[in-house]
């Protein structure tokens, strides 16, 4: 988390907020609701309280305008700049302005109302931006559902206001209110471990919470995305993930349910069950999933055990599950993630990567699992 | 070579991004500022997104320079 030099903030927990024109984008009431609880985030883990104010000059104005809108700081049109706000002072300190350029919504299908104000009062309240791309504080706008606040939100914040005094907090707190997330993993974390990784047109993605890598062949660093940022419709966490490179399409599993990607663009009729490849409703989550371009099968690894699955025939092999301990002499662990290049495959299990032939059938490396993210 | 006109808007695109949120300092009334400002702006901005740091305009710079973002500057005052 970053404050603004000087670590700007309110001198008085209580400060007022004034709503003074609205967006027709949206209901008078909903704008009201959407900024109240953009409020809320914040004051749910500060001892911040805020006052609406209906006329005169409050701490943090609120308003909507499109391109010049009186502080000399223009937007830009559809896209671009949403919005923006300024750090506590007298005048125009705490000021928040949205562009009213954008199309401005309750849900996902544009930009998320509650969403922006929740980052902009961050601003509002002292907090600058962030450089970890969980963070709501992070300046680039993403489409979330659940908690706003992140654990790094929430340590920047309580920085400048200190946590809840006990005195303050609600006899019967909501368990689900204050659930901060978790932040980005760290790439060169040695005990790093992965939930899935795949190839994708000659790219390798490899998801880990809430976050997918992607690395190219030419580029030396990967780029760490919010899964959510490019698949809004896909769940935060991913168990497993292949590449059937003859049809040109990725299969990414979690729980009893697999989403198919063109590309990056999701195929329409899915999500499916994943019971429709011939797995038993006994089986809740595959663990990983492998491709093997030489034979046309796809190898689902579940704990102790695996599934041939023949793609030519769409059915799996009739000897399925197999003892991966018995297939895959010296793989006695459980395997999180696996892809294959040019004849070896690569099990990802914990913090090990184990490079194995598979023709031969034997461990040839053992790596970290995050050296393939060059650390 | 001359820049063809796309890599020239990209340019544009950048020096703007850079003046507004990493205070490049701007150049004379328009003429690009010193290379090497803009060099050292870009890599600012490729660690602040944990982009790799080349100082280039590659696509991965550009494609987040051209996300919907907040007003706001990253960096200082």
């Amino acid at each position: 988390y970053n404050h603004f030099p000087r670590h700007l903030k309110w001198q008085n927990n209580n400060v007022t907020f004034r709503i003074v024109n609205y967006t027709p984008d949206l209901k008078k009431s909903d704008v009201d609701r959407a900024i109240r609880n953009a409020l809320n985030i914040w004051s749910d883990v500060t001892p911040l309280v805020f006052k609406k104010l209906h006329q005169g000059n409050a701490d943090i104005m609120i308003s909507f305008g499109s391109q010049e809108h009186g502080d000399y700081n223009p937007f830009d049109g559809p896209d671009g700049l949403l919005a923006h706000a300024y750090p506590p002072g007298q005048g125009m300190g705490g000021d928040t302005h949205f562009d009213e350029d954008e199309h401005w919504t309750k849900d996902s299908s544009a930009y998320n109302l509650f969403i922006v104000a929740a980052h902009e009062l961050g601003h509002a309240l002292g907090m600058s931006h962030s450089a970890d791309a969980g963070a709501l504080m992070y300046p680039v706008y993403s489409y979330s559902t659940g908690y706003l606040l992140s654990e790094d939100d929430i340590e920047g914040i309580q920085a400048l206001y200190g946590g809840i005094h006990r005195s303050q907090r609600s006899p019967n707190p909501n368990p689900r209110k204050v659930k901060p997330k978790p932040d980005a993993p760290n790439k060169c974390n040695p005990m790093l471990s992965f939930d899935a990784a795949t190839e994708l047109r000659g790219e390798t993605i490899i998801f880990k919470d809430r976050f997918y890598w992607r690395l190219h062949p030419q580029m030396v660093e990967p780029e760490q995305t919010l899964i959510k940022s490019t698949w809004p419709s896909l769940p935060n966490k991913v168990d497993a993930a292949y590449e059937n490179p003859e049809k040109d399409l990725v299969i990414i599993f979690s729980g009893i349910r697999m989403w198919a990607l063109n590309g990056y663009s999701l195929v329409d009729g899915y999500p499916k069950y994943i019971h429709k490849l011939g797995l038993p409703k006994t089986v809740r989550k595959v663990d990983a999933a492998v491709h093997i371009g030489d034979t046309g099968k796809t190898l689902l690894f579940t704990e102790e055990e695996y599934w041939s699955y023949d793609e030519a025939t769409g059915k799996m092999d009739s000897d399925s599950p197999r003892s991966i301990e018995q297939d895959f002499p010296g793989m006695d662990d459980e395997v999180d993630a696996a892809v294959f290049h040019y004849g070896h495959l690569y099990f990802f299990h914990e913090h090990v990567q184990y490079e194995y032939s598979y023709t031969s059938r034997k461990v040839m490396r053992i790596l970290r699992t995050n050296s393939i993210l060059n650390c | 070579l001359p820049l063809s006109p796309r890599d020239r808007d990209d340019r544009l695109l950048a020096e703007k991004y850079l003046r507004r949120f990493y205070g490049l300092p701007a150049g004379l009334q328009g003429r690009q500022g010193s290379p090497v400002a803009f060099r050292t702006q870009v890599e600012k901005m490729q660690r602040f997104f944990k982009l790799e740091v080349t100082g280039n305009l590659d696509c991965n710079t550009l494609e987040v320079m051209k996300m919907p973002r907040c007003g706001v500057p990253d960096v200082g005052e």
